[in-house]
């Protein structure tokens, strides 16, 4: 990471933003929902609060424009930049600025959100179908007031939901008519309109009157950007008009001819050879989540890194699930330090448990937070059987004995790195040694031999019948034996014999649970099988469950996620694992650590 | 389908990255984003001084170090990317 010269940072942490003005391409909520969750990306790892302001001069000001809006530094268009803001400090530093030539969108297309209606305001399902008709873009069929409209779901014929799409008609954003609809025609400077225009406007956002006559009243607002407005061109925010005219041809939808880039365009009025009007017709857009985390990392004092999976590295690539790099978070730990909670300051009763989305500490050492004192053993209930010996539960008529793993795996490919993997299907230790388990590969991780990692080894090699993925495993303490989950079904590995496949409902679990996501080891001969928001205490020598299950996570492992994908007991405390992150406890059901799986169990570099 | 006769490509008004030549487009993108700067170009030979701000550049992004404007530099030159420049103020 890099921040700018000087180490510009702000000199408090309790920051102010505010949104001079909205994109017309999204529905104002869907933009403060975006900013909201970009700055909490930072504040998920420092000591920083933002809170919006609505008036008033505020640390972080935002806003969207297009070519020279105003700082000196112009945006070009479509594509190439997106954005810019400024470092840390008073006046224009720290504001944030979004080119409002490209189409803003969540990343993946179009958001429709919709208005009034049943539905809630629900986005708009594309497609969907009226009358028996598929419609991918929101109609005004079916009404006669020329309101475009789309369905919820995929069939209004089935489900009757729907809402209002954006539209001029419903309301305007800005101004001075408190959103009111426009009113067509309207007069400007003698001239009557029937449509939003840019016409007396520099910027080239699209604006009408809410009145007849905006000469004489002076009230006007922007128009929203309809769902089939066109992006940068000569026209931006006009929609396609179809069929339209290019070259003596005839198009009823977007085209790439005439250009060689092969981008999809279309025209704003029904004859492009005369009035040269266009547009390039909607795509993927931008994540105005995704641009504005990097932005507001510039807002708060990071320059550019050159990490390719850094949130900083200056070139836009979609992300689905996002995630800060480690990269990220050291240079804003640099800056403004660690969250309260990763400090040995961190008080739980004071500030309460970090929240399961939150992320890790990494940064000058102080992360480890919080060590227990003496480690307490986890309390068992009932008194505890005896051991019973490796192989001696009988085969069904449905199981299969197959042979057991050899002593000592060999590596499959070696190449495989266990670190490249964000995730891992199953992770448990067995025979002192954590396994972390993946697409039929697996590791392994020996903290007494101090080797570093192992493998990949292959699964089917180790314990021939289990399938490529599998969700849990664990070994019985006492026997030795090593059972594994996936679905709804297990298998137990003992000697040189396996048992299974069996449905999980023999355990005594029933429909409810899906995937076994993990298993806590508690005492002798009792184990905690982990599914959703619940568990059950597996009797291992009976192989059932024990009365008074499940029970909710939540009631005694608090502060972990509760839809964490592995459990697993390792070095005496709990792990629970979501993503790349993992949640430590201790046998006192404390939250002592939040760390990265990848950086800080597996010890990659 | 095929096309039958060669697509005729026109020039859309208002469109502004229009017609740059990769040079070009290497040279503007360069300097604004600081990897050089006009009194560097100016003072050493136009093929040095292009050749080591794409050294820097390509350094910068992770890219092979080739200070040549192969294909990769330019498809990172022409990627969507925030305003900020990568070296300087």
């Amino acid at each position: 990471f890099l921040t700018f010269e000087g180490d510009l940072k702000w000199d408090h942490m309790d920051l102010t933003y505010r949104v001079m003005n909205y994109s017309p391409d999204l529905d104002r909520a869907v933009i403060d929902d975006a900013f909201k969750r970009a700055f909490k990306v930072w504040s998920d790892v420092t000591p920083l609060t933002f809170t919006q302001i609505y008036s008033g001069e505020a640390d972080i000001m935002i806003m969207f424009g297009s070519r020279e809006h105003g700082d000196g530094y112009p945006f070009d268009g479509k594509d190439g930049l997106l954005a810019h803001a400024f470092p840390p400090g008073r006046g224009i530093q720290g504001d944030a600025h979004f080119d409002d030539d490209e189409l803003w969108t969540l990343g993946t297309g179009l958001v429709v959100k919709t208005r009034h209606g049943n539905a809630n305001g629900a986005d708009c399902h594309f497609p969907f179908v009226f009358e028996g008709r598929s419609y991918s873009q929101c109609i005004t069929e079916g009404r006669t007031d020329g309101l475009p409209w789309c369905a919820t779901t995929a069939s209004y014929d089935r489900d009757k939901k729907y809402g209002f799409c954006p539209s001029e008609l419903l309301y305007t954003n800005g101004g001075n008519s408190d959103g009111a609809p426009c009113v067509f025609p309207f007069v400007f400077d003698g001239t009557s309109y029937n449509a939003c225009t840019t016409d007396g406007r520099s910027d080239s956002y699209r604006w009408c009157a809410t009145t007849a006559n905006f000469d004489q009243d002076k009230k006007y607002g922007f128009c929203p950007n309809r769902d089939t407005a066109v992006i940068g061109g000569n026209s931006q925010g006009d929609p396609c008009v179809f069929p339209f005219t290019f070259l003596g041809q005839s198009y009823s939808a977007c085209t790439s001819q005439g250009r060689q880039d092969g981008k999809l365009w279309c025209a704003t009025t029904s004859n492009y050879d005369t009035d040269k009007k266009w547009g390039f017709c909607p795509d993927r857009g931008y994540s105005i989540f995704l641009v504005a985390a990097h932005e507001f990392g510039h807002s708060l004092g990071l320059d550019h890194s050159s990490v390719r999976e850094a949130l900083m590295y200056p070139m836009y690539s979609y992300v689905q699930d996002f995630q800060l790099d480690p990269d990220d978070v050291r240079g804003i730990q640099y800056l403004y330090g660690e969250q309260p909670w990763c400090s040995q300051e961190w008080d739980p009763m004071v500030l309460g448990w970090p929240q399961p989305h939150a992320l890790p500490c990494i940064g000058s050492g102080r992360g480890s937070g919080p060590e227990p004192t003496a480690p307490v053993p986890a309390p068992t209930e009932e008194p505890q059987p005896l051991p019973t010996e490796a192989g001696s539960t009988s085969t069904t008529e449905e199981e299969e004995e197959t042979p057991a793993p050899t002593a000592e795996p060999i590596p499959v490919d070696p190449s495989r790195d266990a670190c490249v993997e964000n995730n891992f299907d199953a992770i448990t230790e067995i025979n002192g040694e954590l396994h972390f388990f993946k697409d039929g590969k697996y590791w392994t991780l020996s903290s007494f031999w101090d080797s570093g990692i192992q493998g990949a080894f292959s699964i089917a090699d180790a314990w021939p019948g289990l399938p490529a993925v599998i969700d849990a495993a664990f070994q019985d303490v006492l026997t030795k034996r090593v059972f594994f989950f996936a679905g709804r079904q297990f298998w137990v590995f003992s000697g040189k014999s396996v048992l299974g496949p069996r449905g999980i409902e023999k355990l005594g679990i029933g429909k409810e649970a899906g995937r076994i996501s993990g298993a806590l080891q508690r005492g002798r001969g009792k184990v905690l099988l982990f599914s959703g928001e619940s568990y059950w205490r597996l009797d291992v020598k009976v192989q059932r469950v024990d009365k008074g299950y499940p029970r909710a996570t939540d009631d005694i492992f608090t502060g972990v996620p509760l839809d964490a994908h592995n459990v697993f007991l390792y070095q005496d405390k709990y792990h629970f694992c979501r993503g790349s992150f993992y949640w430590r406890m201790t046998p006192r059901y404390q939250v002592d650590r939040v760390g990265y799986v990848k950086y800080d169990i597996l010890q990659c570099p | 389908p095929l096309q039958s006769k060669p697509q005729a490509v026109v020039t859309f008004p208002g469109e502004l990255v229009s017609g740059l030549s990769d040079l070009e487009l290497a040279e503007s993108y360069l300097l604004r984003f600081g990897y050089t700067t006009a009194a560097e170009a100016r003072t050493s030979s136009k093929h040095v001084s292009l050749a080591k701000a794409l050294r820097k550049m390509q350094k910068q992004l992770g890219l092979e170090e080739t200070g040549e404007l192969d294909a990769r530099t330019l498809e990172a030159m022409r990627a969507p990317r925030c305003g900020v420049p990568d070296v300087g103020t």
